[in-house]
């Protein structure tokens, strides 16, 4: 029997915390603690990875301290896109999906179309649809956005060609 | 973006990644995240891989594969093959961080940006920090 494992990411960026907010950086390992043992859970009880990856990234796109799901960065229309993929290394299934504005799993969708879609890669507002369709949870876009997020679009705009494209990632 | 990669009891693999792109991003831009090959892959006859970071890079060093197939047909470790991507990637101007684990158990990080948010949890182990 192998040992177990999880390792999560919660982004990479160009400065250590890029944020105004004080508390973010406990919010964000306690996020990613969340994570974790959302992921945990599932290995533990001998269940399987693909399950515990799934876990542990709604966990993370729920969370506000991270770029994706709630909380994600904008475009520069002001937009959320959201982006997910899934992998099964078992047979090499997978599911991906980009360009989203209203599902709120992303993730969980590219799961649902590599177990039950017949294709491996949606994008745009027809995934939305094909979400909606297979039942999963549809929100509208503002429910991704927030404030911190407007500020840092607004400062992106202002940089214009000078901005750094992964401050924020 | 946010990632997570994993082994279960079986000694099978799984990857996910998820993400809202960049700030300010144009024109539909997608990046590596939600390619499977670039930003997410996983195989039980190496290891599963998720990336963040500068994601045309990624996308271009096609390099969640690349480090599995470093392993598959390289005989590289996944440590080595996980750090060999990441120069490779910096070698184009691409920066950012890998996360990654193999069926055995092994598990192994790195990133060339100054910050990373990651965690990891075993089953006698577990650690999470911002670097």
């Amino acid at each position: 029997m192998t040992k177990w494992r999880i390792v999560i990411h919660g982004g990479a960026g160009s400065e250590r915390i890029a944020h105004h907010d004080p508390t973010h950086e406990a919010r964000a390992l306690a996020g990613l603690n969340a994570a974790l043992d959302a992921g945990a859970a599932i290995l533990a009880d001998g269940g399987s990875a693909v399950d515990a990856v799934e876990a542990a990234a709604r966990v993370l796109e729920e969370d506000p301290c991270f770029n994706a799901g709630r909380g994600s960065v904008l475009t520069e229309d002001g937009v959320v896109e959201l982006d997910a993929a899934i992998m099964d290394g078992r047979d090499r299934r997978a599911g991906a999906v980009a360009g989203l504005r209203t599902t709120r799993a992303p993730v969980t969708l590219a799961r649902r179309l590599m177990e039950q879609g017949p294709h491996v890669f949606l994008a745009g507002v027809a995934a939305d649809r094909f979400a909606a369709k297979a039942g999963i949870e549809q929100v509208g876009n503002d429910f991704f956005v927030l404030p911190e997020r407007r500020r840092q679009l607004e400062e992106a705009l202002a940089a214009g060609n000078d901005a750094d494209p992964i401050k924020y990632g | 973006t946010i990632g997570a990669v994993a082994v279960d009891t079986h000694g099978h693999v799984a990857a996910a990644t998820s993400t809202g792109g960049i700030t300010a991003k144009r024109w539909g831009r997608i990046g590596d995240s939600p390619l499977i090959g670039a930003g997410t892959y996983a195989d039980d006859r190496a290891a599963a891989v998720s990336a963040t970071g500068s994601g045309e890079y990624f996308i271009r060093a096609v390099a969640a594969h690349e480090l599995a197939a470093r392993m598959r047909l390289g005989g590289e470790t996944l440590q080595q093959a996980l750090d060999g991507v990441l120069a490779d990637l910096e070698g184009i101007g691409g920066k950012g961080g890998l996360i990654a684990v193999a069926p055995d158990g092994e598990a192994a990080w790195g990133f060339t940006t100054p910050a990373m948010y990651r965690g990891m949890a075993s089953a006698d182990d577990r650690c999470v920090a911002i670097y």
